[in-house]
């Protein structure tokens, strides 16, 4: 298990960068469904920009919720994690890690649903 | 592997042309340096695929465009600095290719020695399967998997990458399955 500690470190760069915001979200590490953590709305407006909660909601609480629950299993499902609906250390890694800048949910191909619209 | 909605795929030609932006670039990298990665890259997916990519001096009227830019660059995408998002692309047929200005990239991870350096080929090879018609994929080993670790380099298309890439633009037919798969096994086997 890497604790928030050592995973925010691979991304100090040791040399001046310290500008990645999303290597806080490792604070959130195995906080549970009904908690309230402050700068949780963060982690939800990561998980809307890439797909996992509604576009049309811009105005997310610090509540630990249900539909932040299912999101949370999108995401891990969607990127070969364990599902676990928690903020374990193997998803805060994912969320972490430097990445394109593209959606995820999109429409796919093994399957008859139609998850989400990409505007690109 | 995952498509766009709607299975957005270039059907104006077989051969693409690209070019690099003369203004929007970085300036530790030489022009040459980065042409040679950005080369590799498409030969990577023109391989497996019936579509050739050419180098085009002319930028602006290139199908694909490829350039480095920072911050808020007019897409409505602005770029966050030091990791982050990396890069991000368009479906067919729009060819807009970008490149987080701020990040280190490497073209040679054993002589960039940043922690954060980025692997520029890498990176380019994941975008150019977006600028093709593929969407992110589930399997970790793709190249078309979202995250990339800083020092990390996958550059090599796996069978997921080539059966997306195939079922848009149908197969090379210079392309054999049988020794690809025996690569990428002695890669799994590694």
């Amino acid at each position: 298990t890497t604790s928030p500690d050592s995973m925010a470190a691979n991304f100090d760069g040791g040399d001046g960068h310290n500008d990645f915001a999303w290597r806080n979200f490792a604070r959130f590490l195995d906080a549970g469904k009904g908690s309230e953590v402050t700068g949780m709305s963060e982690l939800k407006k990561y998980l809307n920009r890439f797909g996992y909660l509604p576009s049309s909601d811009t105005d997310f609480t610090d509540f630990f919720d249900d539909q932040f629950v299912s999101a949370l299993i999108l995401y891990q499902k969607r990127l070969g994690l364990p599902v676990t609906g928690n903020l374990d250390s193997d998803t805060i890694s994912s969320i972490i890690s430097p990445r394109c800048g593209m959606s995820d949910v999109v429409k796919i191909n093994r399957s008859t649903a139609e998850l989400h619209s990409t505007r690109r | 592997y995952a498509f766009f909605n709607g299975q957005p795929r270039w059907i104006r030609s077989s051969t693409l042309t690209y070019a690099l932006s003369p203004d929007y670039t970085v300036d530790y990298l030489s022009s040459s340096e980065i042409r040679r990665v950005v080369r590799r890259s498409f030969s990577r997916w023109s391989a497996v695929i019936p579509v050739n990519f050419t180098e085009s001096r002319e930028y602006e009227s290139s199908d694909i465009r490829i350039g480095f830019y920072r911050g808020e660059h007019g897409d409505g995408e602005a770029f966050d600095g030091v990791l982050g998002v990396l890069a991000h692309a368009f479906s067919p047929e729009n060819g807009r290719l970008h490149l987080d200005a701020a990040e280190r990239w490497a073209v040679d991870l054993e002589k960039e020695k940043s922690k954060v350096a980025v692997d520029l080929e890498s990176v380019v090879t994941h975008e150019i399967g977006h600028v093709l018609g593929l969407a992110h994929s589930s399997v970790k080993e793709a190249v078309m998997y979202p995250s990339l670790s800083p020092r990390a380099k996958k550059v090599d298309l796996r069978i997921d990458d080539v059966e997306g890439a195939q079922a848009l633009y149908g197969s090379n037919p210079n392309f054999k399955l049988k020794s690809f798969l025996e690569s990428e096994n002695s890669i799994n086997t590694a």
